[in-house]
This record gives C-alpha cells, sequence and structure tokens, in this order.
C-alpha cells in the first residue's frame, strides 16, 4: 500500500491522500477517488504529466482543444488556486467541491463573483459585463446590435448595482443574485452526486484499505 | 422591443461555464 501511494504522488504532483481531502470537502473518500479517475483521463489528454493546462482543460470542456473561450479560461484561473498556470489534483477537488450540490451558498455566490470580477479588483465592472457579452455572443454566433448590448447593461446595472457607483461589489452581487436564484444554477453540477457510479473504476485503484462511504 | 433578460443570465448560459460537459465521456 505504501509503494503504491508515493508512486501516485510521483506520477502526479501535489495528490493530497484522499482521506484528507475527503475530511475538508463535501466529498466523501470514495468520491474523491473517482473524482481522481477524472482527473488521470483530463490530465493525460494531452501532455501526461499528472497535471491540467489549460489546453487539456478547454479540450475537457468542449471536447476540442483549439477552442479559446474567455468563460473557460476564467475558470481554468480560479481552479489554479497556486497559480501555476495549471491545476494539481487537490486544486481541482477543492475547486469542484464549491459545485458540489452540498456545498454552502456563500461559496457559490463568491466564487461566481470571483468568476465574473475579470480584472481581481473586487467589483463587478461595467467594461468586464460587455466583455463577457460580447465574449458571449462570438461564442454563440449571436447578433445583437451595440445599442442593445448598452441597454441590458443599462437594465443590469439598475437592478444590481444598488449605489449606482458603476460597479457590483459584493454586497450588491450577493442581493442581486438572492432575487434571481437561476444565477447560481452554473455553480451545482449534480454530477457530483453520482461521481462514483459515472467512475466505478476507483475502486481498483483505491489508495485506502477500506473505501468509507 | 423592451430588453428583458439581464446580462448575466445571458452570460451564464456560456458553454465555458458549462462543467458538466467535464464528466460526459
Amino acid at each position: 500500500m505504501g509503494c503504491f501511494s508515493s508512486k501516485v504522488k510521483r506520477q502526479f504532483p501535489g495528490h493530497e491522500d484522499p482521506v484528507s481531502l475527503a475530511s475538508q470537502t463535501a466529498f466523501t473518500v470514495s468520491e474523491v477517488e473517482a473524482l481522481f479517475e477524472l482527473y488521470k483521463s483530463i490530465s493525460s489528454s494531452v501532455i501526461d504529466d499528472g497535471l491540467i493546462n489549460k489546453e487539456e482543460f478547454q479540450l475537457a470542456i468542449f471536447k476540442n482543444r483549439k477552442k479559446e473561450n474567455l468563460f473557460a479560461n476564467r475558470i481554468f484561473d480560479l481552479f489554479d488556486v497556486k497559480k501555476k498556470g495549471v491545476i494539481d489534483f487537490s486544486d481541482f477537488v477543492r475547486s469542484l467541491n464549491v459545485f458540489h450540490p452540498n456545498a454552502p451558498q456563500e461559496d457559490k455566490i463568491d466564487f461566481s463573483f470571483k468568476l465574473y470580477d475579470l480584472e481581481n479588483t473586487g467589483f463587478i465592472e461595467r467594461r468586464e459585463v460587455k466583455q463577457m457579452l460580447i465574449a458571449l455572443l462570438c461564442e454563440s454566433e449571436m447578433k445583437l446590435a451595440d445599442d442593445t448590448i448598452e441597454l441590458i447593461l443599462d437594465k443590469t446595472f439598475r437592478e444590481a448595482d444598488v449605489n449606482q457607483d458603476g460597479k457590483i461589489d459584493l454586497s450588491e452581487w450577493i442581493n442581486f443574485v438572492s432575487k434571481n436564484p437561476s444565477l447560481l444554477k452554473i455553480m451545482t453540477l449534480p454530477y457530483l452526486r453520482d461521481i462514483t457510479t459515472t467512475f466505478p473504476s476507483f475502486v481498483f485503484n483505491s489508495e485506502v484499505d477500506e473505501i468509507a462511504t | 422591443e423592451p430588453v428583458t433578460m439581464n446580462a448575466f443570465e445571458l452570460i451564464s448560459t456560456s458553454q465555458g461555464l458549462n462543467l458538466n460537459s467535464l464528466f460526459e465521456k
């Protein structure tokens, strides 16, 4: 067992003990091990180095590595907790933990705020929202006139930017999503409840003596 | 035509924000 664990650690930099990761997240030990099966497949899709780079992340989302996307890049940057340009296994588990159906709502709100605060200023600014709208239009091949985009921004900031200073702060965001709960839908992945069923092979690669449920 | 959606409702439809695809084999 000891040999197996050290081999895993050598091949997968940042690999943390599944029992320890489970104790810090909403996942069980079995679920962490099932996530490791998914992680192995993503992290070996382009370069088999035990780490997920941006190209591998995009490939996992779009099944097409050539597709550059502002939002997938932004999620990658937030998953890259240690800011090393790659996602290691502990980053992967801790970040996905926010998307667990049982994760605290405050964590989901906080993550979504950071997601849209493209320039990490602590505010979601109008120009950032415009940039995201334009990126969405490019991605979806939908066309909207610039006047219409401005009208959408006016409406959004009228509703969200309560103190009308041209930017949305965290407390305004908390208030806004409480009135528009559908905005947090993307922050919950029901798949995470069934991860052991989706990746049953974790049982054969388990590092722990007894699988906790 | 009145604008009914807010910007974030539109943005959240991006495929790049759909992490469900990570689990689809």
